[in-house]
């Protein structure tokens, strides 16, 4: 399996939001990432999925000193746009593993989900890149997370 | 606004999966990939976002050269997850803004959304990590597409 996967990193600072119901139209993504970007929000990962009947669902992190500040935009923003409704999650961690050769070697995700399956830990959330591949867990979750994906993928304590 | 995004991407070798109706219990999201995995499929982006009623969606890409080998293995792994469907659609291309500095500059989504939104691309699934965001849109705007983000960063041709 070679030296794929370099490293776990996780973050439990984070707080799940997910605007429900969006109309999947040009436009409406920019509307609601630069409010958030106009109030210096930092917004960490982003997860826009497969729609049904011309609307979508869209899910993202901040850090949890934000989740005030961002509900008040985003109520805002949802009554312009005519979402649905607003979810904010507090209690979630990200995992995630890094690692240049990701790309080019299949079943790497399949594995790291495994790792999470054999402890019982549910994803809640996916997001990927090349080099690394992140998913929203429970927080209370982090440590047994981080335990089976290291032993997973041969990486030292 | 500095040099926060050095570079625009695009791959039009893409075929856009959604399995729909997951059930969002621990071990789905592995019997999934680790069958493409198994099969040496390269999977590029993957997405879950938020769920409703214990159900999720989850979508992803392959190579359009996978297109026939991925069908033939979700139909069966679909059947034993209890999946309500799969999409595919081939005309999809991934558009990918890269930059070291974007996790710590609140508003490059925002601006990335809003460059497409100007010239009415309309953004089918959105994937981020720390230094990049993809986005999945209809393969025939991609010129447009990276011509407006281009333009939006300031990036010479
Ligand atoms: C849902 C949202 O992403 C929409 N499709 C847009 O382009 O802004
Ligand atoms: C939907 C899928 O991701 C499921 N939640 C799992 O953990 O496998």
């Amino acid at each position: 399996k070679g030296t794929v996967v370099t490293g776990v990193t996780y973050d439990k600072n984070v707080a799940k939001f997910a605007i429900l119901g969006v109309p999947d139209t040009p436009g409406i993504a920019h509307k609601i990432f630069s409010a958030l970007g106009d109030a210096r929000i930092n917004v960490d990962v982003i997860v826009q999925g497969a729609k049904s009947n011309e609307v979508t669902d869209i899910l993202f992190t901040v850090a949890q000193t934000d989740i005030k500040k961002s509900r008040t935009i985003l109520e805002k923003i949802c009554l312009e746009i005519g979402a649905t409704g607003i979810l904010c999650e507090e209690d979630v961690a990200k995992v995630s593993i890094v690692g240049a050769g990701m790309a080019s070697n299949p079943g790497v995700a399949g594995r790291m989900f495994g790792a999470l399956a054999k402890v019982g830990v549910n994803i809640e959330a996916v997001s990927t890149s090349e080099i690394k591949i992140s998913c929203l867990i429970k927080q209370d979750s982090t440590e047994k997370a981080v335990k089976a994906i290291h032993e997973e993928f041969g990486l030292g304590k």
